[in-house]
């Protein structure tokens, strides 16, 4: 329903602009919602993201790094988990593009969102790593089949890239 | 906690029973590329009644039944149960545990069960209306998914605020 | 030409072949040239890529995994290249999906193509970052402005990724 | 050794004159999100004749000109000049050493100098046909390339084979 569309469509933009400026620790960014001349925004337009860096002019986000773009999208996601969170959540290696710092920052915002929500986490990533209450390794020895066994921080970090 | 536990037995890479008890807090997965982390995520999926094969990564829903390996034959049936803490009431149910299981076999035949008894897989979609579980648009973030927001033209991104409404 | 592709898709075909088996240490894949009924493959036929890794079968190879697929990727991109080999070539972050053991293959049959080839590696990753003859650092102090320093193995080391 | 160096100046997030040295061997380059990696290959792409703006994450070919940030004012042109080693002959020419400049004004004129002399992007074009340079499809893999291979469909890899005959 039209009404319906618009007070998610607000709602997530507020949330959004927030985990933007949280992630990238300033900057600023938006949702628009746009549609083409004669089409009503709510019922056909689609979502324009804008995003400017801190420091950085506000540009097409085609010309962001690939990383930047990551952390808008997760931004993003994040902003309508926000509106409609959920008791479970699954990330399959959402930090792979980005670097040391802004996965620091990915997992303070994580942080809060844990409190109300079971989080499971797929990673390769070291620091990621650190946000675990229990740490499973899976392995597959040569035979094309999988093995899941819990594992203590210091066995996980042979099992997590040192790259 | 929500999810207690998933025990996957002919998915995918884990022929064998498997069992992935969850905890209240954040858990963490890893393991070197091609291992099965990610299918592990395509159970919980399957399992709440994902029904679009290429979202597991399949061309039909048979891909989800282990097909064999170097040193293990095929197996016939893949199934999935999952075990959820619902003290708090949060899906529709008197149940204070809630077990769903799903099977497939190579014939295309579907079995679905709820407590242990015979269900549609209907029901088990209208168990989590409203929570954010099943629809997977971002409760089960899949590897590629971030990639694709960006890169998505705008009228595409619309059916995220739609499913957030 | 009907011949000249012949000629390509079958060469780099065979060092497909070898260079899948190398990255994947084992395993075999190919590549195969189809076209729908009544159409000559060598005219309109597209590139379907078979692929195996060791101790698995051989399935639709959307259900490898993110490593696996990019591995494969690598193994074909390499193929080409050794077919036409440019004198010039520029790599960014096609390692990010690898894992530890996947990184160091890749580094290998790296190292065998700089004989020939003058490489630029980007790279977030500290094993692929010892592939350098010759190291620059860029950073960006706030300015959104980009600067290019050298930099020594143990100054680049802060610069790349811990996680 | 082939390229000796490149010097950008006004190119995307290069706003100051930046000379990078290349070696006979492996240069890697690191640094952090979005500090400028990848616009180093950009740089090389658009100086050997690319022509298409969204192959250099743009929308029109403007977009490479330094467009300002929080502390510097926008530039009215982008130049980048790639001096090459042509001791082997690998490129058909009699200099010892080639240096290709194109610029590009907000206006939308643009300019290419071979050797210092103005000359065509088609001269540009012309210098590296046959080897692999320019034609950027597997010299020059940008990031997010390798991905795309994989969810390509068989037609359009066709491409790939079509470029290396
Ligand atoms: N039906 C099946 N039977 C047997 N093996 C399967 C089946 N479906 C998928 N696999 C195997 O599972 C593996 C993929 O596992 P998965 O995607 O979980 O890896 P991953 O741990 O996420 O790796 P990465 O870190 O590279 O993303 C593939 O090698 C694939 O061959
Ligand atoms: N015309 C321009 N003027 C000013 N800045 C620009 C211009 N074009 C791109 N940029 C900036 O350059 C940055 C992107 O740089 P680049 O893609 O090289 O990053 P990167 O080092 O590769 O990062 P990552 O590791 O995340 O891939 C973006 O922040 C973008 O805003
Ligand atoms: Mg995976
Ligand atoms: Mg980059």
């Amino acid at each position: 329903t039209r009404k319906l569309f618009h007070e998610t469509f607000e709602a997530v933009r507020v949330h959004f602009i927030e985990m933007f400026r949280r992630l990238f620790n300033g900057g600023k960014a938006d949702l628009i919602l746009e549609a083409p001349e004669g089409l009503d925004p709510l019922l056909d337009g689609g979502i324009e993201i804008l995003a400017q860096p801190p420091g950085k002019k506000l540009q097409n986000i085609q010309l962001m790094s690939g990383g930047e773009k990551a952390l808008t999208a997760i931004a993003l996601l994040f902003a309508l988990f926000l509106h409609k969170p959920s008791p479970f959540c699954i990330l399959d290696e959402i930090d792979a593009p980005l670097d040391d710092i802004n996965v620091e920052r990915f997992k303070t915002v994580l942080r809060e969102f844990n409190e109300k929500t079971q989080f499971v986490i797929i990673t390769h990533n070291k620091l990621t790593m650190e946000l675990a209450d229990a740490l499973y390794g899976v392995t597959m020895e040569e035979s094309g089949v999988s093995k899941l066994v819990s594992v203590r921080f210091e066995q996980a970090e042979q099992m997590v890239d040192v790259g | 906690m929500f999810f207690k536990r998933i025990e996957m037995v002919g998915f995918k890479s884990f022929a064998t029973r498997t069992v992935c008890d969850f905890i209240p807090g954040t858990t963490v997965v890893v393991g070197p590329n091609g291992c099965g982390k990610s299918n592990i995520l395509d159970a919980i999926k399957w399992v709440v009644g994902e029904q679009t094969a290429s979202q597991l990564r399949g061309k039909k829903m048979q891909d989800v039944i282990f097909s064999g390996s170097a040193s293990f034959k095929p197996l016939g049936v893949a199934q999935v149960t999952l075990t959820i803490d619902n003290s708090t009431r949060i899906l529709p149910s008197d149940y204070e545990e809630i077990q769903i299981t799903r099977r497939l076999f190579r014939s295309g035949e579907s079995e679905y069960l709820l407590n242990k008894t015979p269900c549609r897989l209907r029901d088990i979609h209208n168990l989590f209306l409203g929570t954010g579980i099943g629809k997977s648009s971002y409760s089960m973030l899949e590897q590629g998914r971030v990639g694709q927001i960006i890169g998505a033209k705008p009228i595409e991104r619309r059916f995220l605020i739609e499913e957030a409404a």
